[in-house]
C-alpha cells in the first residue's frame, strides 16, 4: 500500500 | 520488524542511555540544548497519544512510554536538578522557526484530517529538525565533550537505520510511507556534517573540533 500510515514504527 | 529497524531502535535507546549517562557523571548538562530536549519531549508526546487508543505490540508500548518518560526526566534533570549547569545565552537557536513551518507542514501533509493524525505528521516534520538547536550550539562552540558526541552519533545512527528498514519494507511489504520517508531522509542528511567529523576525529581518538 503506498501512502500507507506505518504505525507500528517508532 | 526487520533488523535494521530492531538496530535503529536499539541505538535510539542508547542514545538515551547516553545522554542520562553524560549528565549523571560529569554531574552537568554543559553542551546539551535545552531546546532540542523540549523539541524531542514534544515529538514524542504528539506522536505516541496512540498510546491511549491503538495497541501495536508489547515492544512498541514499552519503547513509547520509555521515550516519552525520558524525554521528560531530561527536561527535569536540565530545568532543575542541573540548571545552574545549563547556559541559556548559548542555545539561541529560535525554536519558533521550526514550530511554524511543521504546523504548516503537517496541515499540508497528512493521511487524513484528524487530530491525532495532525499531530503524528507534525510529530514527524519537528523530528526531522528537532536537532538543529543542538548542531547550532556546537557550531557555536565549536567543541564538545567526547560523550556528547557519542549521544549525537547514537542519535544519527537511529534514523540513518531506518532508511534501509524502509528500503526493505518497500521491498517485501509493498509498504511505503512518503511522509516519514521524506521526514527521516531530511533528518539523516542534517547529521552528515557531524558524523564526518565524529568519524574523522572523535573515533580516531582526537577530541571533536570544528576548524576555526
Amino acid at each position: 500500500s503506498q501512502g500507507a500510515h506505518s504505525k507500528d514504527e517508532l | 520488524m526487520n533488523i535494521f529497524r530492531l538496530l535503529g531502535d536499539l541505538s535510539h535507546l542508547a542514545s538515551i542511555l547516553i545522554l542520562l549517562q553524560k549528565i549523571q557523571s560529569t554531574r552537568s548538562c554543559r553542551g546539551i540544548s535545552f531546546k532540542t530536549q523540549a523539541l524531542y519531549a514534544t515529538v514524542f508526546i504528539t506522536r505516541y497519544l496512540d498510546l491511549f487508543y491503538d495497541w501495536v505490540s508489547l515492544y512498541n508500548f514499552v519503547m513509547k512510554i520509555f521515550f516519552i518518560a525520558s524525554s521528560c526526566y531530561v527536561l527535569y534533570l536540565m530545568k532543575y536538578k542541573y540548571r545552574p549547569t545549563h547556559d541559556p545565552s548559548i542555545d539561541t537557536f529560535r525554536v519558533e522557526y521550526l514550530l511554524g513551518p511543521c504546523a504548516v507542514l503537517a496541515l499540508l501533509f497528512h493521511y487524513r484530517f484528524t487530530l491525532p493524525e495532525l499531530l503524528w505528521s507534525f510529530s514527524i516534520f519537528l523530528e526531522s529538525v528537532a536537532i538543529l538547536p543542538q548542531l547550532f550550539m556546537l557550531q557555536r562552540t565549536g567543541e564538545a565533550e567526547t560523550i556528547t558526541t557519542h549521544y549525537l552519533a547514537a542519535l544519527g545512527a537511529y534514523r540513518a537505520l531506518y532508511i534501509p528498514n524502509w528500503i526493505y519494507r518497500w521491498f517485501t511489504e509493498d509498504m511505503v510511507d512518503p511522509i516519514a520517508v521524506t521526514a527521516g531522509i531530511v533528518q539523516t542528511a542534517l547529521y552528515l556534517d557531524f558524523f564526518y567529523v565524529y568519524f574523522t576525529k572523535v573515533l580516531q581518538g582526537q577530541k571533536f573540533e570544528l576548524p576555526a
